[in-house]
């Protein structure tokens, strides 16, 4: 059980560094609080992005979390394939530079496996092999197939 | 396994008329204003799947799931979903899966497979045979992603040992 | 105390109203949960959106519940006024009709009290009084003073 | 009483170069790429407020306030901020009013007001004339907002009790 564990979390802190390589240029890992205690110590995740210190996941900003976070679970992920991502706004807190990276991920991503998003962004909707706008008409929620030159903002 | 088909009818926002998604295999955006029903689309993927947590779905009892216009309930909400099998991940002999569930002013759900009325836990092995959960990693709901960053070393422990 | 609790609780939601109309076209108000037990009952708050029933504002979408929170903390405010606002991404889970609206009564009430807001939205930005940008530079965050057409999305 | 000035010094992401803000009285836009700095800025707001809740600053310790740039932490972290006060809305003799809070890496605090070494409760005396505290409801950290939003009936209840 602990040797399954800790192949586990090898697999796990490896995918999660090469996502989120992919995504910032930064390093990151999973590592044990206890080194002493293997059987029972938590599990920490330490990212270090460009240029700055490696610190713990919950202390850099909020879109560097959401980053991190993504990546993390798609590690999660990748031991368990399903054939499909649902997403509901991940890109909230990131910048243009991190949406930009996390739409070019997904589209390369998405020859393999299906992913849905749900995302405010023109950045995320330019990408799109199919873009479907969810509206409210008369009380009720209604679908379109567009295309992004359709959905401009007005 | 991936999703083709989605229709609603009565599922929250979603009313009488019914609304049917044709899905690729690519990457798929779904965007539109504020309260459109984009995260109710989520839910009823989730609902489909055999989700019975009000919380996870977003309401305060399974009833709320029925579309309400104002004037009063629908008499039932219904989801289908029609899952890929050309690779035969599932273990039914047919290139597609459709699954519906339908759910009562009652909170009282029936589900059916490929039209055949079905039990929930018959849903979940047929589902879980291509690691198919409603409360899987695969499917991360508005807001989730910062409640992952916020995780303590405990629980990234149990997280990992999970999946172990 | 009950008597203040009552003009208290009804001057909020008087301003609630005011602010979520401007905000969405919509109506909202507080009310008590349980009105048989004024002296300990709680307080729900109550939103209608425009062409959609009133709904509890726990059962909205995340962009509706974000501009309703935001007015509601205005109305708040109003009742002990300090002489500036700072917000850190209230409009991340805005669409692009909401942020506009949010921006443009933000503009109108900085001419009375100073508002300093964080976000990445160029319709944030556009309104601004003053514009600053903040950055990583050899490790440490600088700041540069900018106009909006200098930190256009390249 | 509006915010003139602000400057921060080895605070957080902020080093040794110290970096000052001139503020006007309108609409202020703070933008920039993720992990620039923007929160941290709040941050010193509220510190130099005589915030003591290393939760309500984001860190796990006082002494993470003061910066570390991987080699080694800064000997203490300095926050200014100067207030407009024309129109004498706070007990002081002057125009201006500037506060300052400096911490070092044992997590002890000095504060000053206008040059003059002052107690913590002092500041907070001088502040609440103005009605301004680090904890007021015109300050919402990143993410606050949907807390609000979830707030159930009873905490509804105290947050408008206490404005009473
Ligand atoms: N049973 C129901 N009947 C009718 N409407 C409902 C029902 N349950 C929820 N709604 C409404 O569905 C609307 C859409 O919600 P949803 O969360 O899907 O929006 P969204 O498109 O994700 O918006 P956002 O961009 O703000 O996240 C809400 O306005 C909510 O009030
Ligand atoms: N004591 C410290 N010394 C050095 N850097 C620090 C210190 N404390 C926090 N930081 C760093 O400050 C950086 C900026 O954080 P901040 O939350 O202000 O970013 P932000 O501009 O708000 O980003 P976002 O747009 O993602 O919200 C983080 O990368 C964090 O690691
Ligand atoms: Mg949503
Ligand atoms: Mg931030």
């Amino acid at each position: 059980k602990l040797r399954a564990f800790f192949t586990t979390m090898e697999k796990v802190s490896e995918k999660f560094a090469a996502y989120f390589n992919r995504l910032t240029n930064g390093v990151a890992w999973l590592r044990l609080v206890d080194e002493t205690k293997p059987s029972d110590s938590g599990v920490e995740v330490i990212v270090q992005f460009p240029g700055k210190p490696q610190r713990s996941l919950r202390s850099v900003s909020g879109g560097e979390r959401s980053v991190a976070a993504v990546s993390l679970l798609m590690a999660l992920q990748g031991l368990t394939p399903a054939d499909f991502y649902i997403f509901d706004e991940v890109d909230a807190h990131m910048d243009v530079a991190y949406t930009v990276a996390l739409a070019e991920l997904l589209k390369e991503m998405s020859k393999k496996t299906q992913i849905i998003i749900v995302s405010l962004k023109d950045v995320l909707a330019e990408k799109a092999d199919q873009l479907i706008g969810v509206y409210i008409d008369r009380g009720e929620s209604r679908i379109i197939k567009t295309k992004l030159e359709d959905v401009a903002v007005d | 396994v991936y999703i083709k088909k989605l229709s609603l009818h009565g599922f929250k926002s979603f009313g009488q008329r019914k609304v049917t998604f044709e899905l690729l295999k690519g990457l798929i955006v779904i965007t539109g204003p504020n309260g459109g029903g984009k995260s109710n689309v989520l839910d009823a993927i989730r609902f489909v799947m055999g989700e019975l947590s009000p919380h996870a779905l977003r309401v305060g009892r399974l009833s709320e799931l029925v579309h309400d216009d104002g004037k009063g309930r629908a008499a039932y909400a219904r989801v289908s979903i029609t899952l890929d099998n050309s690779e035969k991940a599932l273990p039914i002999e047919a290139d597609e899966v459709t699954i519906t569930r339908k759910i009562y002013q009652n909170g009282e759900s029936e589900y059916y497979i490929n039209g055949r009325s079905a039990s929930r836990g018959e849903l979940l092995m047929l589902l879980s045979a291509a690691n198919i959960r409603s409360s899987g990693y695969n499917i991360l709901p508005q807001g989730a992603i910062l409640n992952i960053a916020e995780m303590n070393p405990d629980d990234m422990r149990k997280l990992i040992e999970d999946v172990a």
